[in-house]
């Protein structure tokens, strides 16, 4: 971006750009730069301008915090290779590192070596993990994982799911049915969901929050990959829509790489 | 949908006529739109939106077309030229082993199409040969080793060790095993990331490549010129394999790769299932970005 200090056209056109770069898309890109033509006819340099449609982007997303009570059944979803088993491992270390007791699910029971993944990451974190051979049946390896909870007294049991494209039918329906079975089988326990979304995606995004929320009423999402060069401007969309949080992102593939969202370092790193 | 859109623009130019440029430009901000939705970088469809101006300001209305028709078919031409005009295969190495490198972002389902790759190759005539390259990734040996055996693919590995090596000595094992194609499946990585970047440079010239190729997932956004422009930048790519177009994204990252790097679109992924894999068509994808 020019740094001129005169606003001009140019300089909307510009910052529409940026946002389009980002993955904002051209819905959400055009209700922005609309709020803030009407919100900056007083102002008259960049970093002021800059600083108003930062902030709208920030009042997008929802003031809630992370809300986890205990015991607590943690389902991760999303489609094909975004983070979910990687997550899962940095997530066991942070509750881990906080005291919890935390049990792993190895409920991808479909891709191959799904299972040895999160072992892996079980092995590493230092955390008992529940799994059965290749091709079972996912919801039972979830109700082993809710017995072992409840059995051992763990504070959260995650459970990996397979990726899956959102628009699979008979895919979504399995994981419908791997909720009902966590609130059935464990009603006591504090049952959410986290769908995981690579920052790269573009508005695809919008259409895989829509199905995975229908499906599992997911209460926040991961953003990972954010180590990259992608700014996950859908993220916004998807606040905007679907009143869905960002819990934590992904910022690179070692144990410690998982943040909690903060909505003013994200749009900070947009207009870097 | 972008003809109906194009439709109501239109609807005032009742049978004969050129397109006027007023109406041209109407029309091309439905275009830039529909291009935008579908993922394609902004500055590539900047350029395309140029081009298929210039084609369509003074253009007489075909007589078997009405006015949003032309403009469609121009608009699909351009897509389509743009895509690559023709399928595209593997250029098999005429007088040894042909060496084939997958690289690409994490995720972007490079092992899951080495499987696919050696399978459709096999079905071919060829013994491939798969190679695990991939040493940092928890259980990705063991993912390329399961695939292989689902396929009666052999793998080839070397544990742990330096990727560079595992491909010298992959080149021996085919050599001595009667392999003619051996895939080199390798850690997913950032363009960004100068000392991975680097190892895939030293892989390359160690077996001295007949295609690399590039594994873009078909849902990324606009970052998709970043990496394929870097990746393209670094590595003398070969191609381009889409993934994951079994799904319901435009796929406008496929024009944004092939734009930026020039390489041929040469396979797509079309599922989880080993035999998930086809050839690119660039009519089919070009409508699909359309919408
Ligand atoms: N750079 C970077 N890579 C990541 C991040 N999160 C995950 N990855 C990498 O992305 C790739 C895919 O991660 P997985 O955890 O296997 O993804 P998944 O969603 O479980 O994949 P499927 O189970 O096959 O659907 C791996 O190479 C990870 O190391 C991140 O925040 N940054
Ligand atoms: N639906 C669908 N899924 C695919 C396709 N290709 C790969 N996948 C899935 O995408 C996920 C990631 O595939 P991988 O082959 O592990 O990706 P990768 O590029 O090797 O990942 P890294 O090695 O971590 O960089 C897996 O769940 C695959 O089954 C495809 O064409 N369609
Ligand atoms: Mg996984
Ligand atoms: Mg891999």
């Amino acid at each position: 971006l020019k740094f001129t200090k005169k606003i001009d056209e140019e300089t909307f056109d510009e910052l529409e750009e940026l946002l389009i770069s980002a993955d904002v898309g051209v819905c959400t890109t055009q209700e922005l730069m609309e709020r803030l033509r009407e919100n900056s006819k007083k102002i008259n340099n960049l970093e002021e301008l800059k600083t108003v449609l930062k902030d709208e982007i920030i009042n997008f997303f929802p003031k809630e915090s992370i809300s986890l009570t205990f015991p607590a059944v943690i389902l991760v979803v999303g489609v094909n290779g975004v983070g979910k088993t990687t997550s899962i491992g940095k997530l066991a270390n942070r509750y881990k590192a906080e005291g919890k007791k935390v049990i792993l699910a190895a409920a991808d029971t479909f891709r191959a070596a799904a299972v040895d993944q999160l072992e892996i990451w079980g092995n590493r974190v230092g955390v008992d993990i529940i799994k059965h051979k290749e091709g079972a049946d996912p919801a039972s390896v979830l109700f082993d994982a809710l017995k072992a909870g409840k059995a051992r007294k763990a504070d959260i049991i995650i459970c990996d799911t397979a990726g899956r494209l959102h628009t699979k039918k008979n895919l979504m329906a399995e994981l419908k049915k791997l909720y009902r079975v966590c609130h059935k089988e464990y009603p006591e326990a504090n049952v959410t969901s986290l769908m995981v979304l690579d920052a790269t995606t573009g508005q695809n995004a919008l259409s895989q929050a829509r199905m995975f929320k229908e499906a599992v009423d997911f209460s926040g999402i991961i953003l990972t990959k954010l180590d990259g060069t992608a700014k996950g401007g859908i993220a916004i969309a998807i606040a905007s829509e679907l009143k869905i949080p960002v819990w934590y992102i992904g910022i690179g593939e070692g144990i410690n790489d998982l943040q909690e969202f903060s909505p003013q370092d994200f749009v900070d790193a947009i207009f870097i | 949908s972008l003809t109906n859109k194009l439709g109501d623009i239109f609807k005032k130019l009742r049978g004969k006529g050129k397109l006027s440029e007023a109406d041209v430009k109407q029309a091309m901000r439905e275009v830039r739109l529909a291009l935008l939705e579908a993922d394609v970088n902004f500055k590539v469809v900047k350029d395309l939106v140029f081009r298929i101006t210039e084609r369509s300001v003074g253009q007489e209305v075909m007589d078997s077309l009405t006015p949003a028709q032309q403009v469609i078919k121009i608009v699909n031409e351009e897509l389509t030229s743009l895509m690559g005009s023709k399928e595209s295969r593997i250029n098999f190495s005429s007088k040894d082993i042909t060496t084939i490198i997958l690289v690409g972002l994490q995720g972007s389902g490079k092992t899951t199409t080495a499987g696919k790759l050696g399978r459709l190759l096999s079905k071919g005539g060829k013994r491939p040969l798969l190679v695990a390259a991939d040493i940092y990734r928890p259980a990705a040996i063991t993912q390329l080793q399961v695939v292989g055996e689902k396929l009666g693919l052999p793998v080839f590995t070397m544990g742990q060790q330096d990727p560079v090596n595992i491909s010298r000595a992959s080149l021996e094992y085919a050599r001595k095993h009667n392999c003619d194609v051996v895939i080199i499946d390798t850690a997913g990585r950032l363009h960004i990331d100068d000392e991975l970047m680097n190892e895939l440079s030293e892989i390359n010239k160690t077996v001295n490549s007949n295609e690399i190729m590039l594994v873009v997932d078909s849902m990324t956004g606009q970052d998709a010129v970043n990496v394929a422009a870097e990746f393209n930048k670094r590595l003398p790519l070969t191609g381009l394999i889409l993934t994951k177009l079994d799904g319901d994204s435009r796929g406008g990252a496929a024009l944004s790769v092939k734009a930026v790097t020039g390489c041929p679109i040469k396979y797509v992924g079309m599922g989880e299932k080993l035999d998930d894999l086809e050839i690119f068509y660039p009519e089919r994808m070009a409508s699909r970005i359309l919408g």
